[in-house]
């Protein structure tokens, strides 16, 4: 489950924000360009996506709110995703924190468990729950068609990732 | 490895077929191993899906809401025989009419019993079938803010403008 | 030659920003004339908007929303400058929230006094504007029917079961 | 202006089928696959659309209906369709009827207002119109975006092809 997901200076949210989000169905709504998907690339990030075009992006610096009218940009982005497993397993942690962190400048940081680590280590750490950026678990906007211009042995490979 | 991936692919199977009959009533579908197109390639799955009164054809010749509906009933098969800890849908239902988004929706509430779901929409069914509701809104500076996490009449003055509702 | 292209390239611009207005209320929006990237490259034509309180960032940025409507302001830019004899708009509006397809639909049906409009849609607010409705239906048998040409409660049935209203 | 379609085994309209439009805004809806976008493709195909992977098919013979329940495949796809200009113009004609016919086994004909013509003609006769399956006009389903991907030279030639 996704338990939690907090941000600040992260693309259009420039204010720390916090979402609880519950069991079952979270729906997020919202007018066009008020930051909705900013929240699935919010937690894309923190999943540790290294492809900045699967960001809207040319770089990991533009994650950093660039300014509004009457107000600055920041000097860093971070976002912080509280998880747990799908089902409980005694062999796995109850839950996994990662965070990460870039500034203006271009400096990443990451952690988990609020420990300072490698984006390696979250990704490891999240591959254990099943969770990393590339999963069939997150359908981008304009992508659900995806499926349907896959090649064989892409589709196999996404069952492959199930099992 | 190859053991372990047949049980879960048998399972697979069974739940799109599944899925299937729920968002094609009258059709029939299936995911099929094919051999691999070349000498060392790997083997493959291919979706066949043939709706009510219709012969089959290429998915590249379905309609935009069909091939939505077909790749979410992929995902959704998945999701029934192993779920990952939750689902992040950012505006998949775009391309459905107002019948198929309601199959759709009673495939994940059924699943939302054991599966966390997270739906970006601008779709009033799907606000309908929220658990839990946020609403997202752009400041005059430029900045998002998050209104409301709570279901009922707080989150109306987002939703009002911005999901579409008749 | 070039000469023509400047003169409609003038009127042009100055469509796209009146059409941004309308749909990026306190936003700005215009075409710029750009340098080629080589050495013997054609001039090209760039947009720019700024949506209300936000900075100027890449078209890329924005959101799908966003882009919809700058595509369309486009667009209905040239429709408004030099018609074409009809256009043909096939499910355009998917990714608008309702007050920005209210929006758009305004400039549609300014422009349709004089220009003729052909729009495949799901949603009820296009059809409220339309002065013409068809409805397409599969058979059983495989085969698509027209089942109406006609305002009014005749396209009840069909509407109902596809078009998103609530 | 598009004063009228007839379309038979075009696609899933098996049945000889007319439309005709009226000024101002002319809406079609029905259920997915129901056919609205074949619909979409009949205008395009008769225009001369020749690319076949823009008609989501492989080759032109794909154009035909191919069967459905208890039904079977047609062996013709004919599609005429009737335009008059965007505005009276006494240098043009008041109407031009294009018609594309191709069969199962690939022979393709056109007639340009009832008479026997190449493709280049009708290319050439709605060119003078401003038409054809190119033009800015035609926004596909999934395609509004286009626009904004396109480089400033295409962006650039759609304003030529306008003046
Ligand atoms: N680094 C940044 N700093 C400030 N604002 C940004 C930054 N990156 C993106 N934005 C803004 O975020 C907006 C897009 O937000 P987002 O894509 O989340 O909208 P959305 O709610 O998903 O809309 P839609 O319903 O149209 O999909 C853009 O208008 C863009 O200006
Ligand atoms: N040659 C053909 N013969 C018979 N049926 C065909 C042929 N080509 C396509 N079809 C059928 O047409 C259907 C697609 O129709 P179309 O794309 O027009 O739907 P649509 O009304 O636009 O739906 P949506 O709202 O999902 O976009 C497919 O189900 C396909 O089976
Ligand atoms: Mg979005
Ligand atoms: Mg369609």
């Amino acid at each position: 489950m996704l338990r939690r997901l907090d941000l600040r200076g992260f693309k259009s949210f420039a204010s720390p924000i916090s979402l609880d989000f519950g069991p079952g169905v979270n729906v997020i709504v919202g007018p066009n360009g008020s930051g909705k998907s900013n929240l699935a690339e919010a937690i894309v990030w923190s999943m540790g996506e290294q492809r900045a075009n699967k960001l809207r992006a040319a770089g990991m610096t533009e994650m950093v709110f660039s300014g509004g009218d009457g107000r600055p940009a920041a000097g860093v982005a971070e976002v912080r995703m509280t998880v747990s497993p799908a089902i409980d397993d005694p062999g796995l942690p109850t839950e996994i924190e990662v965070a990460r962190r870039v500034t203006r400048t271009g400096e990443a940081t990451y952690q988990l468990n609020g420990t300072s680590c490698r984006l390696l280590d979250v990704h490891e750490s999240l591959g254990t729950f099943g969770l990393g950026p590339d999963a069939l678990a997150v359908i981008r906007q304009g992508q659900v068609e995806a499926v349907c211009t896959a090649r064989p042995a892409d589709l196999r490979a996404v069952v492959e990732e199930a099992a | 490895v190859t053991d372990g991936f047949q049980q879960i692919f048998t399972v697979v199977q069974e739940r799109f077929t599944d899925a299937i009959e729920v968002l094609f009533p009258g059709g029939a579908g299936r995911l099929v191993a094919v051999e691999p197109e070349d000498e060392d390639g790997e083997m493959g799955i291919e979706i066949s899906v043939v709706p009510a009164g219709k012969r089959a054809r290429p998915l590249a010749m379905m309609s935009g809401g069909e091939r939505s509906l077909i790749a979410l009933a992929f995902c959704l098969a998945i999701a029934m025989t192993r779920p990952a800890p939750f689902y992040l849908l950012d505006e998949v239902e775009a391309a459905l009419d107002d019948t198929n988004l309601r199959r759709f929706l009673t495939l994940v509430r059924r699943l939302s019993k054991e599966t966390q779901f997270v739906m970006i929409t601008h779709q009033q069914p799907t606000v309908e079938i929220a658990d839990t509701l946020f609403g997202v809104t752009m400041g005059s500076d430029g900045a998002s803010q998050i209104v409301s996490r709570r279901l009922g009449d707080s989150i109306e003055g987002v939703a009002r403008t911005t999901v579409r509702r008749q």
